[in-house]
């Protein structure tokens, strides 16, 4: 493909007085008239009448103001026509290239950029990525856009960088702290030309959000650190925990959890948290008994619902945090431990037969109580007596059929326990067993009593106004037989009722009694009633172990003064993991690379430009060297893993031919460019390489002055047949890694092998000038071997004279990872000593191509040394030219010897 | 022959010059 550049006018200027930008001629017009026409878009295609051809003379003449937006570029068809109209030549195309000029600013996609990150987050994490756009003419430096972080609010210290070139913000350090600033904004800029001073500015505001994470341990506070309850309570708000945690609030980073970590072995405690206040409530929720346990010490754990962070995981120790609980004895009185005893009586056992004995515990004093008398309660058939001091149980008769007959079998009674010093009453259950068998049906003898006949008491135990206290009382009535009467309190002799059988008369009335005394009964049996009433009906209760226990809940005895938490855990002030030092120099320090290019489209051309891809090189701030620990790190990785780019170097080597173009002829164009990409970050697959020619259209004879090896390499590109390099140093790697450099002016090892491509993921530039020579140009100057081993070397300095031959040096690059050619020509000076100026660093270690070209001409401002950095650390492109005239001026240590 | 020169606007002593297309071959 065959690219023309011919002409070229610049947008948004006129461009008449540049007029005729071309002309087109014909040598059939020696001898015929010949009319030229042109056609094409900006002619007879819109935007119509940019060119205008003198039809007679062939001069196109440019009409209009351009936009390269519009329409970069032009093509004009030519045509050559005879009197007839027919065309005399084949048509030719030129090609109108339209100059870009900065005239787009850069747009950013958003006004505002939103993003979050978490804090702690390690240093070089990406928050977000900017994008903006230029108009402008792409891989041009006036589309080519630079951000920079211009302000930071709040403005403590920068906290973020940003790529100049891809627009990514990362985090500086690790030091982003939530607790700190929830928020930060950021403005940015992005300006064209790289960010020149002469470029077009926008700007655009970033918002960042800092999300939380745990890294703040909780901690208790306690208004005491003592507190006390009674014993056999219960307590629902024993004591309020606050807890402080300086995470976010209501999120689970902030919501504690309070544990026990000892002190709860009977599980009385329970602690109940508050989320929306954090605060824990202590409860009692298992009484404590004094006899039992009069003080203990509960062990009080904070940690949050959320798992800790990483960054203070290992900061975090479970630390205890003590309250001692004291247990207020309460006088409880006695009590029937167990609730209920069982006996046996048999027909055998006869009047005031001592069945057992059945005493009250004193619960206080732990042993048998001595300070209470004993009475029968409920007892029905009366058939027991009881001891009031001993507790000691009688039969009051020989047990009779018709009390066995009532009873069912089976005697349920109760025996109380009055303690008249506390006005405290407990009620124990008797049970006995009639075992079947031998009762006699005489009737018992009855003692005078308040019942008649076979009544039986109901509840019949008159407490006298003492406290009975919330106990269940019990009930019973047992239907009488034979005649007999059953009441309590209302009593209906059964000798008023004659007419009737006495034994449907009383079951009759019975019946009545008992449908209307039970709802009476039933009202007036209220359990817990007031205490004090002397007649009233106050049940006593039965609960198996016989106690009336009175469950307040009471409040924490607030201790006035507050005792500070001993076992506080330390909470840093601020976030102390510091892993790593970091310059905060400025905000504006990220850029991990920098490309400079000299805008040859342009009206200022210089000779010499440069292009630095990755790390540059020397002399400026933007390196990738800038910072320190991981940041230096991540952002060489960042370089190391840029590599080529590849519409850059087309439009670098496209603008260099266009200025070639422009320039005298007295300077031939012979550039090469052969590019290996193989397989490398942004390569197309399969790519293998790219040779770019200057030259006349019609002449590949330039391609005769190139070197060897040049034209090797041109051959390659062009898909011509070449002889392989022969192998000269088949037992690669050398033992040796010292350079091998033929003497210099040898012949380049004729038909050698091609350059055979690099391993994969190598890029491989070379370029190469050659310029017009003079007498007396010195020798090529030997440069020591850039490579220990594993690469290709080549070498060449040679002069377009033809006077001198290059000398070149080929290492197998089987091993390769790196192709470097370094090539000079040493322009018409006399006396040039280059030796020990020029400096290449090992490559040994890296995967780099260092594209090195050098033209003597004439100046008085040569550096002292031309030093070459040391490229080992990145994987990068650098092409760097300069230029040297030769001059009688040179100063320095650049010494010239002929 | 049928060519097309272009104009050098870069001579410095004000004459014009003429080049023939150059081309690139890619």
């Amino acid at each position: 493909e065959w690219i023309k550049f011919a002409a070229a006018c610049r947008e948004g200027e006129d461009n008449s007085k540049r007029n005729p930008i071309a002309k087109i001629h014909s040598d059939c017009a020696a001898n015929q008239q010949v009319t030229y026409r042109i056609s094409g878009v900006g002619i007879d295609q819109p935007p119509y009448g940019i060119f205008v051809i003198n039809q007679k003379t062939g001069e196109i003449n440019i009409t209009s103001i351009v936009d390269r937006e519009v329409t970069p570029f032009f093509i004009i068809y030519c045509r050559a026509l005879n009197s007839l109209g027919q065309d005399l030549e084949k048509p030719l195309e030129l090609r109108v290239r339209v100059l870009d000029i900065n005239d787009n600013p850069p747009v950013f996609s958003m006004s505002t950029f939103v993003g979050e990150i978490e804090e702690n987050s390690n240093a070089n994490t990406l928050v977000m990525v900017l994008n903006a756009t230029d108009a402008d003419e792409p891989n041009n430096l006036n589309s080519k856009i630079a951000f920079k972080i211009i302000r930071q609010e709040p403005s403590d210290s920068p906290m973020f960088i940003i790529n100049r070139y891809t627009g990514e913000i990362r985090t500086m350090n690790n030091f982003l702290d939530r607790e700190q600033y929830g928020q930060y904004s950021l403005a940015v800029r992005g300006s064209d030309r790289d960010g020149g001073a002469d470029g077009m500015s926008a700007e655009c505001e970033c918002n960042i959000k800092i999300l939380d994470v745990n890294d703040n341990i909780p901690y208790m506070e306690l208004p005491t650190q003592s507190i006390s309850i009674e014993e056999n309570s219960l307590n629902s708000n024993l004591l309020q925990i606050r807890v402080i945690d300086l995470d976010e609030e209501f999120s689970a980073n902030w919501m504690a959890v309070i544990f026990f970590i000892s002190g709860n072995e009977g599980n009385w405690f329970e602690i109940e948290m508050n989320e929306r206040t954090n605060v824990g409530t202590l409860k009692v929720v298992k009484p404590l008994d004094f006899e039992a346990m009069n003080n203990l010490q509960l062990s009080l754990g904070v940690r949050n619902k959320a798992e800790f962070h990483q960054s203070i995981m290992s900061q975090y120790k479970l630390t205890a945090t003590a309250i001692s609980v004291t247990v207020l004895n309460v006088v409880e009185g006695s009590v029937f431990r167990p609730g209920s005893k069982t006996f046996v009586v048999n027909s055998n056992m006869g009047q005031n037969y001592k069945i057992g004995e059945y005493v009250a515990w004193d619960l206080d004093a732990n042993r048998p109580s001595t300070t209470v008398r004993y009475v029968m309660g409920r007892n029905p058939t009366d058939l027991l007596a009881i001891d009031s001091k001993t507790a000691i149980i009688t039969l009051r008769n020989k047990v009779t059929m018709e009390q066995y007959k009532i009873l069912g079998g089976k005697y349920q009674g109760t025996i109380l326990s009055i303690d008249d010093a506390l006005q405290r009453t407990c009620t124990g259950t008797i049970v006995i067993n009639l075992e079947n068998g031998g009762w006699k049906t005489e009737r018992p003898n009855v003692n005078g009593s308040t019942t008649s006949a076979y009544g039986l008491t109901s509840g019949g135990v008159t407490t006298n106004g003492y406290t009975t206290g919330g106990g269940v009382g019990t009930v019973t009535f047992a239907v009488g037989t034979n005649g007999y009467g059953v009441g309590t309190g209302v009593y209906q002799p059964l000798r008023d009722n004659v007419h009737f059988g006495p034994a449907g008369i009383g079951l009759l009335i019975m019946g009545f009694l008992v449908l209307g005394l039970v709802p009476f009964l039933l009202m007036c049996c209220d359990c817990g009633g007031a205490p004090g009433g002397g007649a009233a009906f106050e049940p006593v209760p039965e609960c198996s172990d016989g106690a009336i226990h009175s469950w307040a809940v009471e409040g924490a005895q607030a201790d006035p003064g507050v005792l500070a938490n001993s076992a506080v855990p330390c909470i840093p002030v601020t976030n102390a993991n510091v892993i790593e030092y970091v310059d905060n120099s400025g905000v504006y320090t990220n850029e991990y690379g920098a490309r400079e290019m000299q805008d040859l489209g342009g009206g200022e051309r210089t000779t010499g430009f440069e292009l630095t891809d990755g790390v540059k090189m020397s002399g400026g701030p933007e390196i990738c060297q800038e910072y320190p620990g991981t940041l230096r790190r991540n952002s060489m990785r960042e370089c190391r893993e840029g590599g080529l780019n590849m519409n850059f170097m087309e439009s670098y080597f496209c603008q260099k031919a266009y200025a070639y173009a422009d320039e005298d002829e007295g300077r031939p164009s012979n550039d090469c460019l052969l590019i290996y990409d193989i397989e490398g970050a942004g390569s197309p697959a399969g790519s293998v390489g790219c040779c770019s020619f200057i030259g006349e259209d019609l002449d590949d004879s330039f391609l005769d002055t190139l070197g060897p090896k040049f034209k090797k390499l041109a051959d390659i590109s062009l898909g011509k047949d070449v002889e392989p390099f022969p192998d000269s140093d088949p037992s690669w790697p050398p033992k040796s890694t010292e350079p091998v450099c033929p003497p210099q002016g040898t012949e380049p090892t004729g038909g050698g092998h091609p350059p055979i491509s690099p391993r994969f993921g190598t890029t491989t530039v070379i370029s190469e000038n050659t310029y017009p020579s003079g007498p007396g140009v010195q020798h090529p100057t030997p440069i020591p071997d850039p490579l220990g081993y594993g690469n290709v070397t080549v070498t060449e300095s040679y002069t377009s004279s033809g006077t001198l031959k290059p000398s070149v040096h080929i290492h197998d690059n089987r091993h390769a990872s790196n192709v470097v050619v370094t090539e000079r020509v040493v322009g018409p000076i006399s006396g040039a000593d280059l030796q020990g100026m020029l400096e290449m660093p090992d490559l040994r270690d890296g995967s780099n191509v260092i594209v090195t070209e050098r033209v003597i001409a004439p100046s008085s401002s040569l550096p002292t040394t031309l030093t070459i950095p040391d490229p080992r650390q990145s994987s990068n492109v650098v092409v760097t030219e300069r230029v040297i005239q030769p001059t009688s001026g040179i100063v320095g240590n650049l010494s010239m010897h002929p | 022959d049928f060519r097309i020169q272009v104009r050098d606007y870069n001579t410095k002593n004000g004459t014009i010059k003429w080049h023939s297309l150059r081309r690139q071959k890619r």
